[in-house]
């Protein structure tokens, strides 16, 4: 899974 | 997306709305924090720095703009427009203990030594304890305004749903953060002993007054 969808969370 | 990261963020919301409304309906910031306001501005900030570099959704962004927006709305309600009713004497946390060991943590404890992740890595931690100041100042005053209490129930609520949406996520889709799940356990573990006076006391019309 790349990192930067990791980070839609809010 | 899944329902409890949905849930999650509207009790964030609301937990925002009710903080707001009270500030502006009593004209008062009475029994709030302004050092946790401050810890949750640097979070805001610090975890939402690709507000402008990455593009996930028109509802993620708003919903970044919202919270940073009225987040340092509310620091100004606080240090300047109602600053007469801001209670000093009673927010007297020292936050540097916070800063410090979060700002270490998160060079030693990273997914990556990259300056956007680790400043990721230390929102997410500083966000776990970000609500000590205002439950220190609680503490210290013995009381919580009614109002007071809903928000940080709905405060405590959202980072619990995102405890559930990380379960979901884990078993839908395969994602697990270690460090997003560890800081929020922690982080709603901190609201635990309020949950049960909220539950037992503000659920049936008290106020909460713990013992001083």
């Amino acid at each position: 899974v790349e990192l930067d969808d990791l980070k839609d969370e809010l | 997306m899944n329902i409890f990261r949905l849930c999650g963020d509207m009790s964030h919301l609301a937990a925002i709305i009710i903080l707001l409304l009270k500030m502006w309906k009593t004209r008062s910031v009475a029994g709030i924090s302004g050092k946790s306001q401050i810890l949750f501005a640097t979070v805001f900030t610090a975890r939402y720095l690709d507000l402008f570099t990455s593009f996930i959704s028109i509802y993620n962004t708003c919903m970044k703009v919202f919270f940073i927006g009225t987040v340092y709305f509310t620091i100004y309600l606080i240090y300047m427009k109602f600053k007469a009713t801001y209670d000093s004497n009673h927010d007297s946390f020292r936050v540097e203990f916070l800063i410090v060991p979060v700002g270490g943590l998160a060079f030693l404890v990273n997914h990556e030594f990259a300056p956007l992740e680790i400043i990721w890595t230390f929102s997410i931690y500083l966000e776990s304890v970000a609500i000590l100041p205002q439950l220190f100042m609680i503490s210290k005053t013995g009381e919580a305004e009614t109002i007071t209490s809903h928000y940080l129930f709905a405060l405590g609520s959202y980072r619990a749903l995102y405890l559930c949406n990380w379960i979901y996520r884990y078993y839908a889709e395969g994602f697990f953060d270690l460090i997003a799940v560890v800081a929020g356990v922690v982080q709603t573990i901190l609201y635990c002993d309020f949950f049960y006076l909220y539950i037992t006391k503000v659920m049936k019309g008290k106020k909460i007054s713990l013992p001083a």
